[in-house]
């Protein structure tokens, strides 16, 4: 039952290489993610300035359109209006407790500083030991790179609490169950005459179509991340070849061998999206000259639309809620043992000080 | 993603 503990050591030329290596890997798929939701997310702000596919659903003029239907029960999945008030609410306890953390830790060295400054501006040259302002450099400056990461996340929770602000009310509606979700919106005029008329069915097929181009964007990304390829055999053959490892010709190479074809699909995938979009916004300029506009009926679409931009601002807020939580929760852990070390530290220099002390009265 | 990544910094314990 021997299991070999240094199985997996490698020479420190491999492991540098496959470090450098998987840094590529991971910048290749967050970029290629990062394109695919930026390109959902634009896809949506589009529709929903439209005020599509609701537009064309919205036979009655007085019932809710089934896509508004389906946004409403999905917010609601995901725990309404409550989840966003509750995650936001906590933000700042956390940011708080953080904060508190950093400053006491802090406070442990500039006491301790000031107390050997004092000593050493009294007793002078008696008073040797290396001064606590030149032990505590690596620690201040650690301080300082936890309260770089804290201020970038107060803008962040801005970002965050200004979203909240601004869509809070479309969410509050989409949360309400349907006679009163209907209530909220304005009717109008049915639009029941253009439900046979080609530029509908055009719109339809060309929503359908990118229904389909986003499902196969969120399977393109699971593929992505489900690539697995190990690279220490590649680099482990160089070295014993050549002697030494070309680590970018390889790594390039291998890249291009394993995602290639992922990336090439979703630039086709994004490619797609944009004519589709174009094609849409020239159709939907011809529904809208034929629909009737009157004020009802613009007032009912403004609802409409914010309603579709409500959810669509919830799911990245329950999103951005999410990881700053998660963020200030790590952080108290990191911040947590960064407070050990220098109450550690401070300890020790004080027993450290009260030795010299007894020496230097004795003397 | 919004938030700054605390990676940086847990590299900063490793090597330290």
């Amino acid at each position: 039952k021997y299991t070999d503990l240094f199985e997996k050591m490698v020479p420190l030329a491999i492991q540098q290489s496959l470090s450098i290596y998987n840094q590529r890997k991971a910048d290749l798929i967050n970029q290629t993610i990062a394109r695919m939701r930026d390109s959902t997310t634009l896809c949506n702000g589009v529709l929903a300035s439209l005020n599509l596919p609701a537009a064309i659903e919205d036979v009655s003029g007085d019932s809710v359109p089934q896509s508004i239907l389906q946004k409403s029960k999905a917010v609601i999945e995901q725990g309404g209006i409550q989840t966003i008030d509750q995650l936001i609410r906590d933000l700042p306890e956390l940011l708080q407790r953080n904060k508190e953390i950093l400053d006491e830790s802090l406070k442990f060295l500039d006491e301790e500083e000031a107390t050997d400054n004092d000593l050493k501006s009294k007793f002078k040259e008696r008073w040797q030991r290396t001064p606590s302002t030149e032990l505590y450099k690596p620690l201040r400056t650690e301080g300082s790179n936890f309260r770089n990461v804290l201020d970038k996340a107060i803008t962040a929770d801005a970002v965050v609490k200004e979203r909240y602000q601004s869509q809070r009310e479309a969410i509050a509606i989409l949360c309400k169950p349907e006679a009163e979700l209907n209530a909220a919106i304005p009717s109008a005029n049915p639009a029941k005459t253009m439900q046979g008329s080609e530029v509908v069915n055009t719109l339809k097929s060309l929503l359908a179509q990118l229904d389909e181009i986003k499902k196969e964007r969120e399977q393109l990304e699971n593929d992505i991340k489900s690539v697995n390829f190990d690279m220490t055999t590649k680099f482990l053959t160089a070295l014993a070849q050549d002697g030494a490892i070309n680590e970018e010709a390889l790594s390039v190479t291998e890249l291009d061998r394993v995602y290639g074809g992922y990336t090439d699909r979703v630039q086709r995938n994004l490619t797609k999206q944009e004519e589709i979009i174009s094609n849409i916004q020239v159709s939907h300029q011809e529904f809208s000259k034929m629909k009737q506009s009157n004020s009802e009926a613009n007032l009912r679409e403004e609802v409409l639309k914010k309603l579709a931009a409500g959810h669509d601002s919830y799911i990245e807020l329950v999103a951005n809620l999410r990881e700053g939580t998660k963020f200030y929760n790590d952080l108290t852990e990191i911040l947590l043992k960064f407070q050990g070390k220098c109450s550690d530290i401070v300890f020790a220099r004080k027993t450290e000080r009260d030795e010299l002390l007894k020496d230097l009265q004795q003397s | 993603s919004l938030y700054p990544s605390l990676e940086d910094l847990k590299v900063d314990k490793v090597i330290q």
